[in-house]
């Protein structure tokens, strides 16, 4: 096949059938899992760290940051578990309704498909032109900006640049204060709670009451239970809230100290003692 | 339309996420793990399939995992709840030869799960089918889907399934929405808060059918459009928002095209967008996106 097709290179199928091999090795048991969390603290973590200071003079609430949270499984790849959090409503419970002058949801449905049909079935423009052209002119502006970032003035996107390709988002409005995820306000983040079932006491424990004469449901009932992982105002790294400011500073901990980091990576394998 | 104060002392300022159950009903007890806890004999005591599963063994859940769990939910915490964030895959890994999977086992067991999901949260008191005491937002997982992992922008017989099965979590205008992209949002509490649960398999570089978010025919492209489109409107009605969806958007799952473009809306979109949740990797950690970053990675990327 790759003499054939001299397009496709050796790596392209090894690399292809790797990508299959790990795809279907997510149902097996969990490996280099360990290896993954070391690349997630060297990519993202430690770059964070490095940074953290000059980011938090010109950026005090690191809103060039999103957070991705990831959630362990009910699966026992290592032990079920689920979170519960905590958000801001103080300012709910006191607010007036505010009255919405909207369009009804269908209406704005109906309109929003006619609208994507239009970009999608837009034949005045060849595709692959407008692809190129779109990029070429966000390149063009992020050049720009770079430039006038080098001689210490703050540069600013074009304006227009993205009109071509909706796929790329407006640049946010400027004086828009910060987001529920970087201010504590109304349906701000304030804390969460891990709940895990160990397993390994819940199948001992059903085992031990099945041979003291219990019924198979009256063992599961008794056996079966979630309890408290963690919080994430609990030590040794203790969040004040879970904002994105929290999330950023627990990432440059998290960088800089190996025993954090431990109790960080337990936590990750939802307490099952996982190691590589 | 509950846009009245009459819920208001209702909300609990709490909501659970819960992501991956995988449900085996072929999952034996008292089998050998070595044959994916389906059959035959352990071969010592550490190859026993337990009842309620094996940490790190490799099995699927055994269905009383999922009972158990949602019956413990209900008991303990869904009197303290808002809504249910729940990322998919809710069907077993095709990871027995003698046992292959087929696409009405597929839809089968995603009409099993969320049934039981409606059957747990649901207001039975309530004559609207759609009135629940918990309010749940499902996702797409890539084991949801047959073929495994691939996935076609609908409507296709899939979306519809798909549609039907999840029909009372839905809101009823957003049947053909759903219908092209499986994706669609809730508004948890009415003109305040929404939870966006978006297709992560139209971006996910395991879909065979998706190879980037540049070209227009790509079903990621199209649904960044919806994003796009879903976001501002959210923004012009003062609504906040959570993503939602099983895979992470990172660039371990997701072509560079598709999750830098993400992060280009995580980041324009920040003053509503609080945060994302997701599954799918079975880890509790987080991933911190730089949108900053991803306008420097399209410049590159070109």
């Amino acid at each position: 096949a790759t003499s054939e097709f001299s397009e496709f290179s050796e790596q392209d199928f090894l690399a292809d059938a790797i990508a299959a091999r790990q795809i279907r090795a997510q149902g097996a048991k969990p490996v280099n899992k360990v290896n993954y969390m070391n690349n997630v603290r060297d990519s993202y973590y430690s770059e964070i760290s490095k940074k953290i200071k000059k980011l938090s003079k010109s950026d005090p609430f690191f809103e060039r940051f999103s957070m991705v949270h990831v959630s362990t499984s009910i699966i026992p790849t290592f032990n079920p578990g689920f979170r519960v959090w905590e958000y801001n409503i103080t300012d709910l419970q006191t607010q007036e309704a505010a009255v919405h002058q909207n369009q009804p949801w269908d209406l704005f449905f109906q309109n929003l498909d006619d609208e994507i049909d239009q970009i999608l079935n837009d034949s005045e423009v060849d595709e692959d032109e407008d692809d190129s052209r779109s990029l070429f002119e966000a390149l063009d502006s992020l050049l720009k900006k770079n430039k006038k970032n080098k001689k210490g003035k703050k540069g600013k996107k074009s304006k227009d640049w993205w009109k071509t390709d909706k796929t790329f988002p407006k640049i946010k409005p400027d004086g828009l204060p910060p987001g529920p995820a970087y201010e504590n306000q109304l349906f701000s983040p304030l804390r969460f709670v891990q709940y895990y079932a160990d397993l390994k006491q819940i199948n001992k424990d059903y085992l031990k009451l099945l041979k003291d004469g219990k019924s198979k449901e009256e063992a599961a009932s008794i056996a079966f239970k979630y309890q408290v992982e963690y919080t994430s105002d609990a030590e040794p790294y203790p969040m004040e809230n879970v904002l994105v400011k929290d999330y950023i500073k627990l990432a440059s901990d998290l960088s800089e100290n190996d025993k954090l980091w431990e109790v960080f990576l337990e936590r990750a394998f939802c307490s099952s003692g996982y190691k590589d | 339309d509950l846009r009245g104060n009459s819920h208001r002392g209702s909300i609990k300022g709490r909501f659970l996420q819960i992501t991956d159950l995988h449900p085996d009903l072929y999952y034996k007890e008292g089998s050998s793990i070595e044959t994916a806890c389906h059959r035959g004999e352990p071969n010592d005591k550490g190859d026993r399939a337990a009842r309620f599963g094996n940490a790190m063994m490799g099995c699927d859940g055994p269905p009383d995992l999922m009972y158990y769990t949602l019956d413990w939910i209900q008991e303990n915490l869904a009197n303290e709840i808002d809504f249910i964030i729940w990322t998919g895959d809710n069907v077993r890994h095709d990871n027995d030869r003698k046992i292959p999977r087929t696409e009405q086992q597929i839809f089968d067991m995603n009409r099993h799960v969320s049934d039981l999901f409606v059957k747990t949260f649901k207001d039975h008191d309530s004559e609207d089918p759609r009135q629940f005491k918990v309010k749940v937002i499902p996702s797409l997982g890539n084991n949801d889907v047959f073929p495994h992992n691939m996935f076609s922008p609908g409507p296709t017989l899939q979306t519809r399934e798909l549609y039907n099965i999840w029909n009372q979590f839905i809101p009823p205008e957003q049947q053909n929405t759903f219908d092209r992209y499986t994706s669609f949002f809730v508004e948890v509490i009415p003109g305040k808060l929404a939870i966006i649960s978006f297709n992560t398999l139209y971006m996910f570089k395991g879909n065979p059918l998706v190879d980037n978010c540049t070209n227009k025919k790509q079903p990621g492209y199209k649904m960044l459009l919806w994003i796009g489109y879903t976001l501002q409107e959210l923004r012009n009605r003062g609504i906040k928002v959570w993503l939602s969806g099983h895979v992470p958007p990172i660039p371990k799952n997701f072509d560079s095209s598709c999750s830098d473009k993400l992060a280009l809306w995580l980041h324009e979109y920040s003053d509503i967008i609080i945060g994302g949740f997701y599954g799918h990797m079975n880890l509790d950690h987080f991933v911190p996106i730089d949108g900053e970053q991803a306008w420097e990675d399209v410049a590159n990327a070109i």
